[in-house]
């Protein structure tokens, strides 16, 4: 399945972009 | 008599006022008062100087102050504006307005492409996407052979190089995110619209009534 995904939306799966972590309690 | 809601506590290095942020962000006063507490929550996890360094960013964000990540450093240089190695409060509000539901999805491919453009040349290029591919694999369980990585990289940028010129320009990048929309979820954060019952206790410290 990552095979057959674009560049960009694999990146855009990593978790330093995931910036709802910061509202985390 | 103490009065735990002066403005004393608000002195802090790089704070502004919360009318004058509303006024340039998608956030109304009270949001941006709402922001002021998470801010000061992440701004002092490690050192307590009301300001976010890099290892209370990466801690906010993994639970861990030694974990290195390609990405979360992109966004935290591009949350210091001032590039002095530290986010302040105006900084965090502006960065995040750029997330917030409100914000004009040009301002977010804008910052995402600026978020992908690692060597600030104005494109986004073929070493580069590879390089953030490969921080990708790295950060997560996802094992594939450098066959495949060429293979995604290669395709990738026939479809987004419009021009054919080896590099992704603004004007491409629009084109390709108006093709893939699913590439602009992680730019809007939903939580900003409820920011100010996830954080209540502004209320209490609000000096302003929106």
């Amino acid at each position: 399945k990552p095979a057959a995904m674009n560049a960009f939306e694999l990146i855009s799966t990593s978790q330093g972009l995931n910036l709802s972590s910061l509202f985390e309690k | 008599m103490g009065c735990f809601c002066s403005k004393h506590s608000r002195q802090t290095p790089g704070y502004e006022e919360p009318t004058i942020l509303a006024s340039e962000t998608s956030f109304t006063v009270s949001e941006v008062e709402a922001l002021y507490e998470l801010f000061k929550k992440l701004s002092s996890s490690i050192i307590d100087d009301g300001l976010i360094h890099k290892e209370e960013f990466q801690f906010a964000l993994f639970r861990n102050s030694n974990k290195r990540n390609l990405f979360a450093d992109r966004i935290f240089d591009l949350f210091d504006v001032k590039r002095n190695g530290v986010i302040e409060f105006g900084e965090f509000v502006r960065s995040l307005s750029v997330f917030h539901p409100n914000t004009p999805q040009s301002d977010k491919i804008a910052f995402a492409f600026r978020l992908y453009d690692l060597r600030y040349t104005g494109y986004i290029e073929r070493e580069e996407l590879k390089e953030m591919v490969l921080a990708l694999l790295n950060e997560s369980d996802l094992i594939l052979s450098d066959d495949v990585v060429e293979t995604i990289v290669d395709k990738t940028f026939i479809d987004a190089d419009s021009k054919g010129d080896g590099k992704i320009d603004m004007e491409e990048w629009k084109e390709f995110v108006a093709r893939n929309p699913s590439l602009m979820k992680n730019m809007t954060l939903p939580y900003l619209k409820d920011i100010t019952l996830a954080f209540p206790s502004f209320v209490v410290n609000s000096e302003v009534e929106d």
